[in-house]
């Protein structure tokens, strides 16, 4: 099953505005 | 912390509720992969927020979604790492 998700994605970093 | 709800959600702005979806996700997901936590929270929220709140609510989706982004950042890796 091909993944949909984005391994490029931007990383989320707690407390910092995203 | 109560409950993130869709109506809490509805009424903040759009990247706000990407933010608020984001503080809830991170702890969880830094449960299970703290290494990668940051990497995997940002791929989820890439998902919609109707999805983000279900999986909020239900630990096993969750768990699912988490693992599958493993799986995807894992791979991606490899194929980084490969000799070309």
């Amino acid at each position: 099953r091909k993944s949909s998700l984005n391994p490029e994605a931007k990383e989320f970093v707690p407390g910092v505005k995203y | 912390q109560e409950p993130l709800t869709a109506s809490m959600l509805a009424s903040a702005p759009l990247q706000e509720q990407k933010q608020m979806l984001g503080e809830r996700l991170y702890p969880l997901i830094h449960a299970m992969h703290p290494a990668l936590a940051g990497k995997i929270t940002g791929m989820l929220l890439e998902i919609d927020n109707s999805e983000l709140l279900h999986m909020l609510e239900s630990p096993e989706s969750l768990h699912t979604k988490v693992e599958e982004a493993v799986a995807v950042l894992q791979a991606h890796q490899a194929k980084d790492i490969s000799p070309k």
